[in-house]
């Protein structure tokens, strides 16, 4: 048998030549590390659902990527997640939008493939089901970082200067 | 955006994506990240992809479905072209991830496939990519837009992080 494990992440630049040598040597690390967690699952016998679950695990918990804590600001100043995992074996699968208390949105789209008759659930109804899966809750602003505020803010200035969100939007990645 | 892609020594690939959004999104706006079959989708029979990038476009396209059935259908063709069939394992189920290379279907087709799908995806004016995970053990990227954080680790070739 083979196993192989591939990952990615939107860092919130548009080009190499924007970043500074720190910003690029802790994104790496940051992949490295989420790379070598997944690997381990795997490379010990451990399932793919657990591999991909765990390294999005470790993303979702590094400010340098828009998910987890580091995530982008809504238009109203709120972060909201979404996640979404899927079993190719059974093709089970699991998705979750507009969170805002789960700390990792990833096992909350796991919880609601293997421990619910749906597919996907939204919103306040998906804050309900993770307390009651017993998943882990925190405060909207322990997601915040000082950069995503920043964007959110260019993204208002130039929205008043007649750019839509969505063209300001996909430098961020 | 973040996702993952994996195949296990068993032969079983799973997708996953998690993401904030798109910054200063409104009216409860979602894309293709939490929409199984845009964003993220996974078959035993084809692969399991994770998409980042422009989600209305994804959406549109159904990327992540579109090139997991792509692939089930050209090793499909293959079958059919050998005049074989696929083993099963001692539960009746296909032992798909053994014997697709067998039949010729290559790291090479799984590339054009994904790039095929990001093309169609870029022609209606959509930016971003995918990452992809087949049952026997290929993985591989495909990305239109700079910037793309990436990483892959494999049990036959060691691990390595890029950006594009």
């Amino acid at each position: 048998g083979r196993w192989t494990l591939v990952i990615h992440g939107g860092a919130g630049v548009i080009e190499r030549d924007r970043l500074t040598a720190q910003q690029d040597a802790d994104i790496r690390a940051a992949l490295s590390h989420a790379l070598e967690t997944g690997s381990a699952v795997l490379r010990d016998g451990g399932s793919s659902l657990d591999a991909v679950e765990a390294a999005i695990r470790e993303l979702e918990d590094d400010p340098h990527f828009n998910a987890g804590r580091g995530a982008v600001f809504t238009y109203d100043g709120a972060i909201e997640h979404d996640a979404s995992i899927m079993d190719g074996s059974t093709r089970a699968a699991g998705a979750i939008t507009g969170t805002s208390h789960t700390r990792h949105p990833v096992t909350l789209a796991r919880r609601v493939m293997e421990n619910s008759p749906h597919v996907f659930l939204r919103g306040l109804g998906a804050d309900q089901f993770s307390v009651e899966q017993g998943l882990e809750q925190v405060e909207n602003s322990w997601f915040e970082t000082e950069e995503r505020r920043r964007q959110l803010d260019e993204m208002l200035a130039r929205e008043a200067e007649g750019l839509s969100a969505y063209d300001v939007d996909l430098k961020y990645g | 955006t973040v996702g993952a892609v994996a195949v296990d020594l068993e032969g079983n690939v799973a997708a996953a994506t998690s993401t904030g959004g798109l910054t200063g999104k409104r009216w409860g706006r979602i894309g293709d990240s939490p929409v199984i079959g845009a964003g993220t989708y996974a078959d035993n029979r084809g692969c399991a992809v994770s998409a980042t990038g422009a989600g209305e476009y994804f959406i549109r396209v159904g990327v992540a479905h579109e090139i997991c059935a792509q692939i089930r259908f050209r090793f499909q063709q293959r079958l059919e072209e050998a005049q074989a069939s696929v083993p099963l394992d001692s539960e009746g189920i296909p032992e798909y991830y053994v014997h697709a290379s067998e039949f010729g279907l290559e790291a090479s087709d799984i590339q054009e496939i994904a790039d095929g799908v990001i093309g169609e995806m870029e022609s209606l004016g959509g930016s971003g990519g995918v990452i992809v995970a087949t049952p026997w053990g290929t993985g591989t990227y495909s990305f239109n837009t700079p910037g793309m954080y990436r990483g892959m680790a494999s049990s036959e070739a060691g691990a390595n992080v890029a950006i594009y």
